[in-house]
C-alpha cells in the first residue's frame, strides 16, 4: 500500500510486465476530447451527446441525424414552387424535376451536397449544367465563367486561362479565381 | 477468469459492432427525389 | 398458419410504411383495421403478432445483401411499436404495461436467438431495433408531443415518457454484458445513444439519474470483473476506452452528473482505472469558474467557493448498514466503544478480489469505508453551518478523531482506504474538499501515530502521487493539498526516509 507498488508505474520502460499503462496512468486525452468535439479551452461548451455517434472513433463513420422538430410552418408551405394554394408535394420525379428549375442557385448546391447519391442529386447537377455551371471532377466542386471576363484559349485548345467564380461547399458561397480550366476536368 | 464461451461471444459481439450508421435515424418512406440513384463516381458520395 | 398470417400482415405494415409517410392517414386505417380484425385485439394476439414480427425482421436482416437496406423491416417494427403507444386507448391497460409486454417479447426473441446461435449471434439487428425506437419515439415526442393534436393524447404521452425511459432503462439493464456478453458492444452503444443518454440526464428532477447509476454500474462492474492487470483481453480494452469517452462527454455535457454521484460511481470502479477515476472526480459543476491549484498565492481556507457543500445525489448513509447508529452515536457523542464497534465493522468475513497497484484482493469492506468517510464529510459539513467552523476543523473533534481512531486501530490495508476514501473528495473548491484537505495535512503532521507515523504518512503520499503522476485531468483538491504538504516548513518531503528510500519518487517530490 505503500509508494513502492507505483514503482511499476513510474519505470515506464517495464511497464508491460505489471500494468497495462493506457489504463492505469491513462493517456493524453486530448485527441480524444478533439475526437468527441470538446475542445476544453473553448468558452462556449458545446453538447456532444446529443450528436453522439458512437463510443469509438472507428465505429463513428459518419454523422448521425440528432434530434430535431419541424415546425408545422416549416412544412405547408402554399403559393410557393407555382403549387397555387395547396402547399407543393414532392412526390414524382417529372413534376419534381420542373420545381426543381425554380430553386436559387445555393438550393441546387445545398441538394447536391446533403442527398449524395440520390435522384435529386442527379437532378440538381442537370439544372447547375443548363445555368452554365460546370462540375470540377477533381476538385469536386461546381465553377462557372466570369461574366465580366472572356477567357483565353491555350494554343492545343485543352485549356483556357480566365476568372472564374466558383462555389466553396466548406465557406458556402461563391468566391472569384484566376484559374487556368482543362476542359477534360470539368463535366 | 472470464469463462471460454463468454469470451468468444464477447468477440463476435466486437467483431459485429454496430456503427453510426446502424444508429442513424430510420427513413422507410423516401420520397421520389430522396431515391438512391447512381450518380456520377466524381460527385461526393458523403453529405 | 396463424404464424404465416401474422408474418402477411406485418410485411403488408412493412410495405406501407414504404410508400406512405408513417403520419399518412393510412397508417391510421391500417392499425385501427389490426386491432378491429384481431390481431392486435388482446394481449396474447400482440404477443404472438410481435414476435412474428421480431423473427420475420431478424430473419430479413440476415438474409439481406449487406449493401441494401437491411434494415426495413426492423424500423417497420420500432415505428409500430411507436404508433401503438400514441394511437391505441389505454382505458383498460396502461401504456407502460402495454409497452412491457412488447419489450418482454422482444426479450423473449432476443434470449432464444442468443441461446440459439451461440458465438453466431449477430447482435445488430436487436440493436437497430432498440436504437430505432429511440429514434422513433424521439420523432413523436419532438418539442413536447407538438404532433400530438388530441389534448388528452398528449396531455398521457407526456406523462408517459418518464416511464418510456424507464421500461427502456430497465431491459437495457436485463441485457447487460453479463448477463449477455454476445451484445456487450451494442450495449455500451445502446447505453449512449443520442436518443437515450443525454434524455435519461435531462429528464426534470433527474429522475433518469437512478436508472442510469445503475447502468453505469453494470458497465463498471463488467469491466472490473474481467480486468486483470497484467493481461486485458482485447475486447475489455476496447470497452475501457469506449467507456473512457461516454464519461468525457458526460463530462464535457452534464458534469453535475459526475459531481453528484462520484461515490456510486467510485464504488463500482476498479482502482486500477486510475485515469477515469480522476476524470469523474476531476468533475465541477458547470457554472462554476475555479481559481487555477497551482496558483502560489492561493490558500484554500480563503477560497469562497469551499463554503457550500456539494451536491451528493445518492446518500451514502444507505450503505453505513448496521454501523449508521454506532457512527451517527459517535459523531454526537464520542466513546471507545462505540469506536471500537465501528473499527471493528469494516472488516469482511472472506478475502475478496481487489484490482489495486499493489495488491490482489481485500479483507475490508472497501464500501463500507467509502461510506463512512464520505457520511462524516457530509456531516461535518452541516455541523459547520449549524453551529461554527472551529466545530469541525478542529483536531479534538469527533468527526476528525472518528477518522484518525479508524487509521490507528485499523490493518494498514484499513489505513489505506480510509486515506483513499478521503483523497476522494478531494475534489473541485467546495466545504468536502476543504474539510478533508484540513483532515489530511492533520493527519500528515500529526505526532499522535507514535511509530506509525511513518507509514500513514506514506500511505497519504502514495495516495494523493498516484493521482498526480496519472495523465491529466488532475483534481484541484488534490493539487492543492499535496502542494500544501510540500510546502510544509517544518520537514521537507524530499527528506522523509521513505521517500529517499526510492530515488524515482524522490526526484518526483524534488521536481514537484
Amino acid at each position: 500500500y505503500g509508494l513502492k507498488a507505483l514503482l511499476p508505474l513510474i519505470r515506464q520502460e517495464d511497464q508491460s510486465s505489471e500494468y497495462d499503462s493506457s489504463m492505469t496512468l491513462g493517456i493524453d486525452l486530448s485527441p480524444v476530447l478533439h475526437s468527441l468535439g470538446i475542445h476544453p479551452n473553448s468558452v462556449y461548451r458545446r453538447k456532444v451527446l446529443d450528436t453522439f455517434q458512437s463510443p469509438w472513433v472507428e465505429t463513428s463513420r459518419s454523422e448521425v441525424e440528432p434530434r430535431f422538430f419541424t415546425p408545422d410552418s416549416f412544412k405547408n408551405i402554399p403559393n410557393v414552387l407555382q403549387a397555387g394554394d395547396q402547399p407543393p408535394s414532392f412526390n414524382s420525379v417529372q413534376q419534381d424535376h420542373a420545381k426543381i428549375a425554380l430553386f436559387q442557385d445555393e438550393t441546387l448546391f445545398y441538394l447536391f451536397y446533403k442527398h449524395p447519391g440520390t435522384v435529386a442529386q442527379e437532378l440538381t447537377y442537370l439544372e447547375l449544367r443548363k445555368r452554365n455551371w460546370r462540375y470540377h471532377k477533381t476538385l469536386k466542386v461546381w465553377l462557372t465563367k466570369d461574366p465580366m471576363m472572356e477567357p483565353i484559349v491555350a494554343q492545343d485548345g485543352a485549356s483556357e486561362r480566365g476568372s472564374y467564380v466558383f462555389f466553396d461547399p466548406q465557406r458556402w458561397e461563391k468566391c472569384q479565381r484566376d484559374f487556368v480550366l482543362f476542359y477534360n476536368a470539368i463535366m | 477468469d472470464m469463462p471460454v464461451s463468454m469470451a468468444s461471444q464477447l468477440e463476435s459481439s466486437l467483431l459485429n459492432c454496430p456503427d453510426s450508421l446502424d444508429a442513424d435515424t430510420p427513413h422507410l418512406f423516401q420520397t421520389p427525389l430522396s431515391l438512391p440513384h447512381p450518380t456520377s463516381i466524381f460527385f461526393p458520395n458523403e453529405t | 398458419t396463424n404464424k404465416e398470417r401474422m408474418y402477411l400482415v406485418f410485411t403488408e405494415w412493412v410495405k406501407l410504411l414504404q410508400r406512405v409517410p408513417s403520419d399518412d392517414v393510412g397508417v391510421l386505417v391500417f392499425i385501427r383495421q389490426m386491432v378491429s380484425k384481431g390481431v392486435l385485439d388482446q394481449s396474447d394476439k400482440l404477443i404472438e403478432f410481435c414476435k412474428a414480427a421480431i423473427e420475420l425482421s431478424v430473419n430479413s436482416f440476415k438474409e439481406s445483401d449487406p449493401t441494401s437496406e437491411v434494415f426495413i423491416a426492423i424500423d417497420a417494427f420500432s415505428t409500430l411499436i411507436v404508433k401503438l403507444l400514441c394511437l391505441l386507448d389505454f382505458s383498460q391497460s396502461t401504456r407502460k404495461e402495454y409497452f412491457e409486454i412488447i419489450f418482454s417479447t422482444i426479450t423473449l426473441v432476443f434470449s432464444e436467438d442468443q441461446a440459439k446461435n451461440g458465438n453466431n449471434f449477430n447482435e445488430r439487428p436487436y440493436f437497430r431495433l432498440l436504437s430505432s425506437l429511440l429514434c422513433e419515439w424521439e420523432y413523436l415526442r419532438g418539442h413536447n408531443f407538438a404532433k400530438i393534436k388530441d389534448a388528452r393524447a398528449r396531455k398521457e404521452l407526456k406523462e408517459f415518457e418518464e416511464q418510456f425511459f424507464e421500461v427502456f432503462a430497465s431491459f437495457l439493464h436485463a441485457y447487460q454484458p453479463i448477463a449477455f456478453p454476445g451484445f456487450s458492444f451494442a450495449w455500451i452503444t445502446l447505453l449512449s445513444h443520442r436518443m437515450f443518454l443525454p434524455r435519461l440526464l435531462r429528464l426534470p428532477d433527474k429522475k433518469g439519474w437512478p436508472k442510469l447509476l445503475l447502468l453505469f454500474s453494470d458497465l463498471l462492474k463488467f469491466m472490473g470483473q474481467y480486468t486483470k492487470k497484467s493481461h486485458v483481453p482485447d475486447a475489455i480494452s476496447v470497452v475501457y476506452k469506449g467507456t473512457l469517452r461516454i464519461f468525457l462527454a458526460v463530462g464535457n455535457d452534464t458534469p453535475e452528473f459526475l459531481v453528484e454521484n462520484h461515490y456510486v460511481l467510485l464504488n463500482y470502479l476498479p482502482m486500477v482505472y486510475m485515469q477515469l477515476r480522476n476524470i469523474i472526480l476531476a468533475a465541477f459543476p458547470k457554472k462554476l469558474s475555479i481559481p487555477d491549484p497551482y496558483d502560489p498565492n492561493l490558500e484554500i481556507e480563503k477560497t469562497e467557493l469551499c463554503q457550500d457543500a456539494p451536491l451528493i445525489f445518492y446518500d451514502p448513509v444507505q450503505d453505513l448498514k448496521n454501523l449508521k447508529k454506532p457512527v451517527d452515536n459517535y459523531l454526537r457523542i464520542p466513546t471507545t466503544s462505540l469506536m471500537r464497534t465501528i473499527s471493528s465493522g469494516v472488516y469482511l468475513n472472506e478475502y475478496e478480489r481487489e484490482n489495486g497497484i499493489g495488491y490482489d484482493k481485500t479483507a475490508v469492506d472497501v464500501k463500507l469505508i467509502n461510506a463512512i468517510v464520505l457520511h462524516v464529510g457530509i456531516e461535518a459539513a452541516l455541523e459547520k453551518e449549524k453551529t461554527s467552523a472551529n466545530a469541525i476543523f478542529n483536531t479534538e473533534s469527533s468527526y476528525y478523531t472518528i477518522l484518525t481512531n479508524l487509521i490507528t486501530e485499523g490493518t494498514t490495508e484499513v489505513k489505506f482506504y480510509v486515506v483513499q476514501a478521503i483523497s476522494n473528495q478531494l475534489r473541485y473548491p467546495n466545504a468536502h474538499t476543504l474539510w478533508f484537505n484540513y483532515v489530511l495535512k492533520n493527519m500528515f503532521t500529526s505526532n499522535e501515530w507514535g511509530d506509525n507515523k511513518a507509514e500513514i504518512q506514506e500511505i497519504i503520499i502514495r495516495t494523493l502521487l498516484e493521482r498526480i503522476i496519472t495523465n491529466k485531468p488532475h483534481c484541484w483538491g488534490v493539487i492543492v493539498t499535496f502542494t500544501d504538504l510540500l510546502r510544509l516548513n517544518d520537514e521537507s518531503l524530499a527528506d522523509l526516509s521513505f521517500i529517499k528510500d526510492i530515488p524515482e519518487v524522490e526526484l518526483i517530490v524534488r521536481n514537484l
